[in-house]
């Protein structure tokens, strides 16, 4: 069976999130 | 008038032998018998004759057991790479249906069978009768699939790539070598995004080489088109990438077969902005195809 | 937008027709390719937020046909295997995430085994959709699909159930911060001419975001702990930092309102902490005096457990308020002094002896007029309507002259009304003494009565 777990990601700065667009 | 018999092949163990779908050149799928590398090919060559009481004289009849390369463009340019035959009879008369068995005993398929755009490898039976002035001819063609097992080595592929100042993105695929019902696992993370972006998809592009040199053509299909992200997103968002292969109509990667052509496969990653600019970035992956669970035990 | 509803759910009329009739005859795939296509008309960009809403509750609502039917072909052993995987095959983005939500939530009531990556899986791929808009009702549609599938204590599913409180919790809250984020994002689409149609437009969807909140609080399994340690620190964790007034204010109201008040009485700190972080537009004073208010409620509650003694209330607000109005430069007088109101309250109803209390804060209300040098409140002006309302407070409640006068700090206020105020307040003293029957039985006490001074005038401006 095909591994489709997802790969690890970082989280997300909040100041990034949440910034406005560049 | 009309021809003085029909000519069938039958295979030995037909009836639990898989088939397998190959397009021919005209665009139609047909499903024909499925063979491996190495596999006897037998059975039985059925001449029946289609009014009683006639005669049929002949030069000899013979099978052949073909494997070619041909290009669309080209028709003079026909490669047999694989090239058997057997006497199946000696000149003489045929007056009644006859039956001739035939056995090629572990023929090596080096390539699977393929048709694509410019080019086509395939694989076939001729019976023929050869005659005074125009021979019987019957064609049947086979499928030949080349499997391979788990690469020992399959690194993922893991890149950063940007436009200064604009976008810089980090692409990650799980692997960079995939079976044909594989499951393409990755992300896509951003870095710095200073363009409206509308959506990002990812594309499966096929692209067929033929020719060499200054001769080379290259074709290229997009085989997929598949939407990752709606949307505009920030820096430091990741993305999600999940993408079943068994969806598509694909073929393992073909790297110089038989330095006439070659079938190469890449990911496609796409950005489009909201002027419906495209920022893209394109990466070779290699496909190939995994034996079925029974062959495998 | 109603021209270009229309056509929308036009489609959408004829491709569930189509899908219900296709599973009727038990042709699944073609079932799923009408949903499909009806799903596709949400990948619009055409639609305001409200015509948006009516397209997406047509569509889900026929989608709930589908998952009606899977849950009882797969309670019938029909279960098509792969259906997951099925479903991940379509092109678009939109169609996928939404089919995969209702396959998913399928598998998960089906095999309670796969509960936990399922539920971990479906919130993460919806990542893929960055478009505030489309994003915000598709996470709304995951959340609701999963409202009644969420692990939880005391529930009652079998034992192969993977999944438990905490899983639920990080769900709901990740779910919570990206609608958060795409919520407020949506400031930024558009011209800078349409800002106040765009806050008009998010606050319609504010309550998209909220329903995270919601669900939050249903959760058996969140106890005072779990909230004090987890889920509150994760709400304000995005509230703070999103920088939003609009998200600010609203969230703010909604932990207010959704969540007990026994919770609320045991993250008092953190909660006003939060208050001295948020924008300096978010009307800080009305989210202090709805918390106020209610815990006053509560500890007024006949039926109630009322104030743990552990939990010095009125000395967390009073500090936590000082320390908000600290923080908040900009704050209006009026404002301050509509705070104190408040702690007045709370002193009142909750500690109706602690007279000290009552005399703090009027002492906390001079303090703060005099660092910000006030010299004269001008009848008209909300400041005066403010601080009337606040030395009422006392004569209301203790109904004794002598004993509002025993309040040091209640005279020193007076030196800051004018001649008119000052006047109606001293009616309305007098008035009162007058209502009570108040008996002033010394001399001395008469002499304080009539010195109500500001400035050499006592009750003079009656005189």
């Amino acid at each position: 069976v095909a591994d489709t777990r997802r790969l690890m990601s970082k989280r997300q700065d909040l100041t990034d999130a949440y910034g406005p667009p560049s | 008038l009309g021809p003085a018999c029909e000519i069938d092949v039958l295979l030995d163990g037909a009836e639990s032998r898989k088939t397998a779908e190959l397009k021919s050149e005209d665009g139609k799928v047909e499903k024909h018998f499925l063979f491996y590398d190495g596999e006897s090919v037998s059975g039985k060559v059925n001449i029946t004759m289609k009014q009683p009481g006639r005669r049929l004289e002949h030069n000899g009849i013979r099978i052949e057991f073909i494997g070619q390369i041909e290009l669309f463009y080209d028709k003079s340019n026909t490669h047999e790479f694989v090239s058997l035959v057997k006497e199946l009879a000696l000149p003489g008369e045929l007056t009644q249906s006859r039956s001739y068995d035939f056995d090629f005993m572990q023929v090596e398929k080096p390539y699977e069978s393929y048709t694509g755009t410019n080019v086509r490898l395939r694989y076939y039976l001729k019976v023929s009768i050869a005659r005074r002035l125009t021979d019987i001819v019957k064609e049947y063609d086979l499928v030949v699939h080349q499997l391979a097992t788990f690469p020992d080595v399959n690194t993922s592929i893991k890149m950063e790539v940007g436009i200064e100042d604009c976008l810089h993105i980090e692409f990650e695929y799980n692997k960079s070598k995939y079976h044909l019902k594989d499951v393409i696992v990755g992300k896509i993370y951003f870095l710095l995004v200073r363009i409206k972006i509308q959506h990002m998809e990812l594309q499966l592009i096929k692209k067929e080489i033929t020719g060499a040199g200054a001769n080379t053509t290259t074709e290229s299909e997009t085989i997929a088109k598949y939407e990752i992200m709606d949307g505009a997103p920030v820096k430091g968002e990741s993305i999600p990438i999940r993408l079943f292969l068994s969806g598509y109509e694909l073929t393992p990667t073909m790297r110089d077969v038989n330095k006439k052509f070659s079938v190469r496969y890449f990911i496609n990653l796409v950005l489009i902005d909201e002027e419906d600019r495209r920022y893209f970035k394109q990466q070779e992956i290699m496909l190939w195809r995994k034996a079925p669970e029974k062959l495998r035990r | 937008q109603e021209k270009l509803l229309d056509e929308a759910l036009q489609v959408v009329k004829v491709q569930s027709f189509q899908m219900k009739r296709c599973l009727d005859k038990n042709k699944l795939m073609d079932g799923l390719k009408h949903a499909s296509n009806m799903l596709g008309e949400l990948r619009t960009s055409m639609l305001s937020p409200k015509s948006y809403y009516e397209l997406y509750m047509a569509v889900t609502d026929e989608l709930h046909h589908l998952e009606v039917f899977l849950l009882d072909e797969f309670a019938k052993g029909r279960k098509v295997a792969d259906l997951y995987e099925l479903v991940q095959y379509a092109g678009n983005i939109i169609p996928r995430l939404y089919l995969l939500v209702t396959v998913g939530v399928v598998y998960i009531r089906t095999y309670s085994q796969s509960r936990k990556d399922i539920l971990k899986d479906l919130v993460e791929m919806c990542r893929g959709v960055q478009h505030p808009l489309r994003g915000l009702f598709l996470r709304n549609y995951l959340l609701q699909c999963t409202r009644n599938v969420l692990p939880d204590d005391c529930e009652n599913t079998d034992e192969k159930a993977t999944g438990e409180i905490s899983d639920s919790l990080d769900f709901v809250l990740l779910n919570f911060a990206e609608m958060n984020k795409l919520w407020v994002r949506m400031q930024h689409q558009g011209h800078s001419r349409e800002k106040e149609k765009r806050e008009r437009e998010r606050q319609e969807l504010r309550i998209l975001v909220g329903t995270n909140l919601v669900r939050l609080s249903q959760l058996d399994g969140v106890t005072v702990d779990k909230f004090k340690q987890l889920v509150l620190p994760g709400i304000l964790e995005q509230l703070v930092n999103c920088r939003d007034p609009i998200a600010q204010e609203y969230l703010m109201e909604c932990i207010i309102q959704v969540f007990p008040d026994e919770f609320h009485l045991q993250t008092l700190n953190l909660f006003l902490r939060a208050c001295a972080e948020l924008h300096q537009n978010v009307n800080v004073k009305n989210i202090i005096i709805a918390l106020i208010d209610r815990l006053a409620l509560f500890a007024h509650r006949e039926d109630g457990p009322g104030i743990p003694s552990d939990i010095r209330l009125f000395d967390i607000f009073s500090q936590q308020v000082a320390s908000v109005i600290q923080s908040r430069k900009d704050m209006p007088t009026e404002d301050i002094v509509s705070l104190q109101v408040s702690l007045i309250n709370l002193a009142m109803k909750c500690y109706p002896d602690r007279v000290d209390y009552v005399d703090k804060v009027l002492e906390t209300t001079v303090e703060i007029f005099g660092r910000i040098n006030l010299e004269r409140v001008t009848t008209s002006g909300a400041v005066s309507r403010e601080l009337m309302r606040l030395l009422k407070i006392p004569v209301d409640t203790y109904n004794d002259i002598l004993m509002v006068l025993q309040l040091q700090h209640f005279r020193p206020l007076f030196d800051y009304f004018d001649y008119h105020s000052r006047k109606n307040m001293s009616c309305y003293l007098l008035n009162n003494a007058l209502e009570q029957d108040t008996n002033i039985p010394t001399q001395e006490q008469v002499r304080t009565a009539m010195n109500i001074k500001i400035s050499g005038d006592g009750l003079e401006p009656l005189i």
